[in-house]
């Protein structure tokens, strides 16, 4: 957050940008692993009286007193009694039964929300800058339901139930458990209330990325991210003994090795075991690590944890190569050796340098902080993909944010890395994971919330979607690190947040109970299911036409079929119509229709093609009809909808997927 | 397979308020007296008042199957355990 504040404009003057009173009326709840409530970026100085309907509590607890709350930090409870059910009583000597935060997670994504200013924040000399949250002046609050042994759901249903009593506005969760239907996905189930309370609910997509259908959190009433990287980078260079040099990333900043060459080996040459690519614990032969600079391969177990198990073996650096998982992905880690993260391709050339030069050397330098990396942002190689693994008619992620690389707030519980061994006290850290995505799209939440107070929580949504971007400023498409190539909707959704466009974003496609009421219809819910999801008594109307297609959403998921006989089906064609109704949020204006399709296979019609708004919160439908012929199953394209006034652009992305 | 039947796990209880017996002034006894029908020893880990009514609580398989059956209960979900991101 020294950098993604201006990544994603707020950096500029704007007369869009809400005044810090309005900021200090919205409450951003954090649920997640606690707060170090001592950083200066809970800081109250700049900020006035509590919120008057605020409801929530300061919990005392180890470590954590009344104090321990301002008027930035407003609230700060924590819930135990799933995981001390399923784990016994907390053992205090290892994490406070309070909501302090014993492993820097919480605060991290609580501090990229919505932390104050800190000028001169950065870690271990990189990233260095203002820290800020996405979100200033709002408040926190923050549920602690995480522990060291997990997230437990009993845990989350009790502080998400909190959280809407307490009257927070914005709700984040950088969490994921297991996919099911909505009526047994507690999250989801806790979301919909929040929802009908109008807290704008956040959620991190998953990690489990490039691997397609690998989201979490997908219910339509809660915002889904993905993640992005930033243009910033933490470069080392590498350079090899034949001469020569690729380059890599670290955020290491202890002795550094001599700039003589040191020896070189791949961690899965110097193993008795399988898996000593990956440098797992105890696979390493010290006497043959001893005094050289391992590679080890991405995957298997935490990145650091291998600089770890290198070092205990006597190895004096390391290398971290991507396996085809990652690609190009480079992420930093605040190693405790010399390291640096290498890309696929360099990787694979080091180690084809290894297995043909009989004495391999190599020297490692320092990293450094480098600024305007381009092209930027492209998805991150681990953020989960659609299509949508629960409904695939609606298509997820929705949106993607900066969550690679993240400098934000930390605990002083633990060093950077997040190891036990690591006794290095930092105010910040630079972590990465869809985890810091979804803070950044709270903030902006929050941002939008304090801007037009009376925006609905979708409403909101559909803001930070229509106005995403999905194109580098020289009209190339957004990539995919995983690939080298285009991203799709599937890995961006709408595309990447543009808050400022989404300040003002002219039209938006809102969404009530009622709606959401209607989609689950459209899903064959019975009533009993609908009760467990929504809280409420609803049968749906037999006289009634619920169809996902016309459920309210900012995007497009298109299901095809194949014909029988797959590719025979040529010539087949089908047609389908879904419906739509915008709002305008802005002045009288006539919008105009425009379409981008990458495919012939679907020809693409809106009727009406212009959409005049003569007031504000006017409402106006129109119907898009699909004509599509067959395609082999497993075929997707996309295409992109565009209402324009010349002003605005609101966009949709439309995914077609041929079944 | 009896040791698994005795195996206590966590489980959400969601209950249908509009089914509660008049007999209750309060929705939490309607929960205790669910609960109690069921399990002596078991005791509430949570009662959840706004995004769901119901609690949480230790049962084992068969305690929560003969749960599931009871009138005015929307479903017995078993714990899931999440993890960050």
């Amino acid at each position: 957050t020294t950098r993604t504040p201006e990544f994603l404009g707020l950096g500029r003057s704007s007369d869009l940008f809400p005044t810090s009173n309005s900021m200090g009326e919205v409450i951003v709840g954090i649920l997640d692993t606690g707060v170090w409530p001592e950083l200066k970026s809970f800081d109250d100085s700049e900020l006035g009286p509590i919120p008057a309907g605020w409801k929530g509590e300061c919990q005392v607890g180890k470590n954590f007193n009344s104090s321990s709350c301002n008027r930035k930090l407003i609230g700060a409870r924590f819930f135990s009694k799933g995981y001390e059910a399923a784990f016994g009583p907390i053992d205090e000597t290892m994490e406070s039964k309070s909501p302090r935060d014993d492993d820097g997670h919480g605060t991290h994504t609580a501090t990229t929300a919505a932390g104050s200013v800190v000028p001169n924040a950065e870690l271990l000399g990189y990233a260095s800058g203002t820290a800020r949250g996405m979100a200033s002046h709002a408040r926190v609050a923050v549920y602690k339901a995480c522990w060291l042994g997990g997230c437990f759901g009993t845990d989350i249903l009790a502080a998400m139930d909190a959280a809407v009593a307490d009257g927070v506005d914005v709700l984040s969760m950088s969490i994921g458990g297991g996919m099911s239907e909505y009526y047994g996905d507690t999250v989801a189930i806790g979301a919909f209330t929040a929802a009908a309370h109008g807290i704008f609910v956040s959620c991190s997509a998953g990690n489990s990325g490039p691997m397609p259908s690998s989201l979490s959190n997908v219910a339509p009433w809660i915002t889904t991210v993905g993640a992005g990287t930033l243009d910033r980078d933490f470069p080392a260079s590498l350079t090899l003994g034949n001469g020569d040099k690729y380059s890599g990333v670290t955020l290491y900043n202890g002795k550094q090795l001599p700039d003589s060459l040191v020896p070189l080996v791949y961690g899965g040459s110097v193993s008795h075991s399988s898996s000593g690519s990956f440098c797992m614990a105890g696979s390493l032969i010290p006497e043959k690590i001893s005094g050289k600079i391992v590679v080890c391969d991405r995957g298997g177990s935490a990145r650091v944890q291998k600089g770890v198990v290198v070092k205990a073996g006597g190895g004096v650096g390391m290398i971290l190569s991507n396996t085809d998982s990652y690609g190009e992905e480079l992420v930093a880690d605040a190693h405790l050796l010399p390291s640096a993260a290498v890309g696929q391709k360099a990787g694979g050339a080091i180690k084809k340098y290894i297995s043909s030069n009989p004495n391999p050397t190599a020297t490692i330098g320092p990293g450094t902080t480098k600024l305007g990396v381009q092209p930027s942002p492209v998805v991150a190689a681990f953020s989960s993909r659609g299509p949508n693994p629960v409904t695939p008619a609606i298509l997820k992620p929705d949106i993607i944010a900066p969550g690679v690389n993240i400098l934000a707030g930390w605990t002083g519980a633990v060093g950077p890395s997040g190891l036990d061994s690591d006794k290095r006290h930092v105010n910040f850290s630079i972590i990465s994971g869809t985890s810091m995505s979804c803070p950044h799209v709270s903030g902006l939440a929050a941002l939008l919330k304090a801007a037009h107070p009376e925006w609905s929580p979708a409403a909101i949504k559909s803001a930070l979607m229509t106005t995403a971007y999905t194109t580098y400023k020289s009209g190339e498409k957004i990539k995919d690190v995983a690939t080298g190539g285009p991203a799709t909707p599937f890995d961006y959704g709408a595309g990447h947040a543009d808050p400022v466009a989404a300040l003002d974003p002219g039209l938006v496609y809102d969404a009530n109970v009622d709606d959401y009421l209607g989609f689950l219809c459209a899903l064959n819910y019975t009533p009993e299911q609908i009760k467990s999801t929504t809280h409420r008594d609803f049968t749906c109307h037999t006289s009634s036409k619920y169809t996902l297609g016309d459920f309210n959403y900012p995007s497009f998921a298109v299901p095809l079929e194949t014909a029988l006989g797959g590719e025979g089906g040529a010539g087949v064609s089908s047609t389908i119509k879904y419906t739509r109704t915008l709002t305008n949020v802005g002045d009288p204006a006539t919008y105009k229709v425009y379409l981008h399709s990458q495919t012939q296979a679907v020809k693409i019609s809106v009727e009406p093609a212009t959409l005049s708004f003569s007031a504000q919160y006017e409402k106006k439908s129109y119907t898009v009809t699909f004509t599509a012929t067959s395609k082999p199953s497993g075929t997707t394209s996309f295409a992109r909808l565009e209402w324009s006034d010349g002003k605005h652009i609101v966009g949709s992305p439309i995914a077609f997927s041929w079944t | 397979e009896e040791k698994i039947q005795q195996t206590e796990r966590t489980y959400i209880v969601h209950m249908d308020k509009s089914h509660m017996p008049e007999s209750f002034t309060d929705h939490s006894l309607w929960y205790d007296s669910s609960l109690k029908s069921v399990s002596d020893s078991a005791s509430m880990l949570y009662a959840y008042e706004y995004v769901i009514h119901g609690y949480s609580t230790r049962l084992t398989a068969e305690e929560a199957e003969t749960l599931r059956k009871q009138p005015g209960i929307l479903s017995v979900l078993p714990e899931v355990r999440y993890e960050l991101h």
